[in-house]
């Protein structure tokens, strides 16, 4: 055969096997892109509300009524004349709580590094939902409050007792402040930056990000933050990491 | 690039392949797109069509060329199809820790073949 030494010659054989094969390879070959061992594991799916909207507050006008998401560069045979782009992740994370969270104000994500040992966060923003309470103060009227999150500093322990205002979280660990004044005058989504959290928790090779939200004035201005509620999905709060890879092997370096 | 469609004559030539996440129950975890096109390349690379495409661009290349539709060709050649055009595709799926990802993933989908 001419075709001795090259591997794509001769495939033009109409076996089953070879098409598992090819199938298996492709599976295969989607997972290592991904850098994933095997197919995650989907045991309990993210209620839907809860998807819909934090891709709708992302993408705002590319999620169909039905709830499908609707992007059309997702199209691989459209993305034909893109330039190559650098390797991007966008990942969205839900809160979690759970009774190792310190109190009503704590809340965790679980994002992590794994696999991915040289991405860089460029971006981290938190998005949390305020409603405007029905018993407060008169309807139009605009409340201003100072919203406080906290999250541990890179270096500090993580799991220990104590954290911000003794309320619990990690103790020996310093916890660092996220501050903004938020002004309302209805219900809304609000984002808050977290890059340098998010940095933190991957520079530490951590998994968890533990956060207190705290709202000064809220209560007296009619205003709650939503933070983890099973009978609310669609405000669950969430987490917006944007990353890119970096080569630590290959920088470029002025000297 | 040809298509592998009938008409390549056994040439090399991109054969689509696609794959639907539902059909392969891929579709819980990966949300966007609906499918991949695994394509492939396929056929035979006689000598004279080595070095396509991109042949003209070179004076070198084309006089080599001449050679190699002569029969005279310069050294063993061991001509290959594969693939010349690349393009990225933008996934969005679940993570190991229900996270959703979404990941611009470089040289995943082949766009043309061709010899070399």
């Amino acid at each position: 055969s001419p075709q001795e030494s090259c591997a794509s010659c001769g495939l033009r054989t109409p076996d089953e096997r070879v098409n598992i094969d090819f199938l298996e390879a492709v599976k295969r070959h989607i997972l290592n892109r991904l850098q994933m061992r095997e197919r995650p594991n989907i045991t309990h799916p993210i209620p839907k509300a809860a998807m819909v909207t934090a891709l709708r507050r992302l993408h705002a006008g590319k999620v169909r009524e039905d709830g499908r998401v609707e992007i059309p560069s997702f199209d691989g045979q459209a993305a034909f004349n893109n330039e190559v782009l650098a390797e991007t992740s966008e990942i969205i994370s839900f809160a979690e709580s759970d009774e190792h969270t310190s109190s009503k104000s704590g809340l965790y994500f679980l994002i992590s590094n794994e696999g991915n040992q040289n991405l860089y966060v460029s971006q981290a923003n938190l998005w949390l939902y305020f409603r405007v309470l029905p018993a407060g103060p008169e309807k139009g009227i605009r409340r201003k409050v100072t919203v406080k999150i906290h999250y541990q500093e890179a270096g500090a322990v993580s799991g220990a007792e104590g954290g911000p205002g003794g309320g619990g979280g990690g103790g020996t660990g310093r916890w660092a402040l996220v501050e903004k004044r938020v002004d309302l005058k209805r219900s809304g989504w609000h984002t808050f930056p977290l890059s340098e959290a998010v940095r933190a928790v991957f520079g530490k090779g951590s998994r968890r990000q533990d956060l207190e939200v705290h709202c000064e004035a809220c209560e007296s201005a009619g205003v709650a933050p939503v933070l983890v509620d099973p009978g609310d999905p669609s405000h669950r709060p969430f987490l917006v990491v944007r990353a890119r890879q970096v080569d630590g092997k290959h920088r470029i370096r002025k000297r | 690039g040809l298509e592998c469609d009938g008409t390549s004559g056994g040439l090399c030539c991109r054969q689509q392949f696609y794959i639907d996440f539902r059909l392969i129950g891929w579709n819980d975890w990966i949300i966007a797109p609906a499918g991949y096109y695994g394509n492939y390349c396929e056929g035979s690379c006689p000598a004279y069509m080595a070095g396509v495409p991109g042949s003209a661009s070179s004076f070198h290349t084309a006089v080599v060329n001449q050679y190699r539709l002569r029969g005279m060709s310069p050294g063993s050649v061991n001509s290959c199809c594969i693939p010349t055009k690349l393009s990225t595709m933008s996934m969005l799926y679940f993570d190991d820790e229900y996270n959703i990802v979404k990941r611009d993933v470089p040289n995943m989908i082949v766009e043309e073949c061709g010899c070399a």
